[in-house]
């Protein structure tokens, strides 16, 4: 169970890298297991103990959790609070894409997750989605213009009285009204 | 190709029969705000076995059921289907097409149905698990929200690798 | 004191109701002072007046909170948690812009807050925008093609090596890269 | 014509001289993600007061100071100059221009000036309270909080109303 999980972990880990490296075109990152808290504080020990019975064993936190360390091309490795809305965008789908690259679920429907991407950087998040795409079935949620362009199917949603619609739609109608 | 059509009938927005087909592809759902795009994803986290109103971005149950509008009464009952394609026998089930099927009423009833027939909703959890298909985790990524592995804690995040496991 | 927050909050009120009819192309709003909690609950009220005695004046809660009703053209009023994306950054909007008119700041700096918004939804939130502009001077962070329009000057950050610079923009050129 | 200029020289990302000259109409900042336009607004925060590192979407206090990059050392200073027009004399102050400076050093140490002369931080937030300027409530609207008035529960609201009374 541990040994699948590293591994799980050591591959999620490569294509984390990987993608992101893609996204910003440069630059460096990757995940690292946090050891568990343990060590010289002796009653931190037995609460941690304590609670670690307490919970259940997925979210045992005394396993010990996951930090993220990005270095942005150019700039210096900086705790992620600092960075921009979209570098936060393009971390996380760097993080999303490499989970659904080595477990593929079938489908994964995303929710306007480009919304704070600027236009070049919606480019290179859908050229990862495309290479996706031949595992899992993406169901994708946007204004955005670009991403439209790649996806197979376009549903326009509208609503007259309060009733929502669905219709089948081309491209260059989606697009008129797009972002 | 897993998913191959998505039925609403009176949840949320979608007071008429709705179907929605998709493709082997990928499928982009657009239009205005407000017009039901993101109630389409609740939809699919609810026929899922979503039971956290607050996930589908409401305070009591029937909060998905069409609440009524303009000249249009509410409706009484929500019905979501799901047809998934079995041809790769990806399911654990003999039919080349399986339906899950999830209705709620006013009354607070709620049906489960796999193949139109009724069943328990651990039933229903079971036959989705098995197909590891979840309505967590980072199969459905909510507006507002793709950024969240960043902002959790180291500890919440491990629960994404454990899914991936 | 009360007085005049009363008198404020009948003004916001009716500029709130003014703004949200104008984004939403009908439909209705209100805002409604929350009486503070009283009367039969004799053991809670000792614990609120001793709450209140402890906290400063500004945040006593004791003396009510904002609640915000909307009902959006064609459809019932429902719960906030049930608007969508766009649909609460346009009531959060004209909640801004009531309480910018009521008693207009100096400046007003707003970071992306027509993010979530479709283009119809822009070009009504810019219009509003520019009549408060006479009063207020706006500092607009934008990536939207619309905004950018509505503005007397536009600059364009750029980053190189890992160092930000300013440069003033003719519109033409910040809409290339737009969205 | 309130504010007129905002200049930064070591504030995040902005290592060198920087000047942003404002238009009495409005003025519109665009640019690449990532590229420093929230960093202004930080930068606007800064100056006027903000204590919270939270809100400059840092942890300590030398966050907020050029940190280094490409080839590119770090500065041991950030510096960000405020310049208001006081033409109309809404400012409570003889000059037609008044200029409020803050500076923070990596040993910790910082500097509060008006009009070029140190001062301590109460006086400036005194000028800028005098003037109806705050770093609060609803003059500055940060990314992705647009919604926070809808979001916060209604006492917290009500604090707005106040700042508007
Ligand atoms: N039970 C219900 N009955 C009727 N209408 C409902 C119900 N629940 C939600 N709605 C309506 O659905 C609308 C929200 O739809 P949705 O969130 O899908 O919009 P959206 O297309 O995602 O928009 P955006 O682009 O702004 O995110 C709201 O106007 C809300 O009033
Ligand atoms: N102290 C610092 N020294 C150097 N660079 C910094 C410092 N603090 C922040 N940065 C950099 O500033 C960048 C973020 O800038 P900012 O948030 O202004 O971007 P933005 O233009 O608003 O982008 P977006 O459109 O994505 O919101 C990050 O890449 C971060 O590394
Ligand atoms: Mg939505
Ligand atoms: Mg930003």
């Amino acid at each position: 169970m541990k040994r699948r999980f590293d591994e799980t972990f050591q591959a999620v880990n490569e294509r984390f890298r990987q993608h992101f490296v893609t996204l910003f075109q440069g630059g460096n990152a990757r995940l690292e297991m946090q050891q568990p808290k343990r060590g010289a504080k002796g009653e931190a020990d037995d609460e941690d103990e304590e609670l670690a019975e307490a919970l259940p064993a997925k979210k045992n936190n005394i396993a010990g959790g996951v930090e993220i360390f990005v270095q942005i091309p150019g700039k210096k490795v900086q705790d992620l609070s600092l960075l921009s809305g979209g570098e936060r965008s393009l971390v996380s789908s760097a993080l999303l894409f490499a989970l659904l690259e080595t477990n593929p679920p079938p489908f994964c429907l995303l929710d306007e997750v480009d919304a704070a991407l600027d236009e070049s950087n919606v480019v290179r998040f859908c050229e990862i989605l495309l290479t996706l795409a031949h595992q899992t079935q993406f169901i994708v949620i946007t204004h955005n213009r670009v991403t439209m362009t790649h996806a197979n199917v376009i549903y326009g949603v509208s609503m007259t009285d309060s009733v929502s619609r669905i219709l089948s739609m081309k491209l260059a109608e989606a697009q008129v009204s797009a972002r | 190709m897993y998913l191959k059509r998505l039925n609403l009938h009176g949840f949320k927005s979608f007071a008429a029969r709705t179907a929605l087909d998709f493709s082997p592809g990928t499928t982009a759902i657009v239009g205005p705000n407000g017009s039901g795009k993101s109630n389409i994803a609740d939809s699919l986290r609810w026929v899922l076995g979503e039971q956290s109103m607050r996930q589908l971005r409401g305070k009591k149950s029937e909060d998905i059921i069409f609440a009524g509008g303009h000249g249009r009464a509410q409706l009484g009952m929500a019905e979501v289907t799901l047809t998934l394609d079995n041809a790769s026998n990806w399911l654990p089930s003999e039919f080349t097409e399986v339906t899950v099927t999830r209705r709620a009423f006013r009354s607070g009833d709620s049906d489960y149905l796999i193949n139109g027939t009724k069943v328990r909703l651990k039933d229903m959890l079971n036959l989705l698990s098995q197909a590891r298909i979840g309505h967590d985790s980072y199969t459905i990524i909510g507006q507002g929200l793709v950024d969240q592995a960043l902002s959790s804690r180291a500890e919440e995040r491990r629960s994404l690798f454990e899914d991936a496991a």
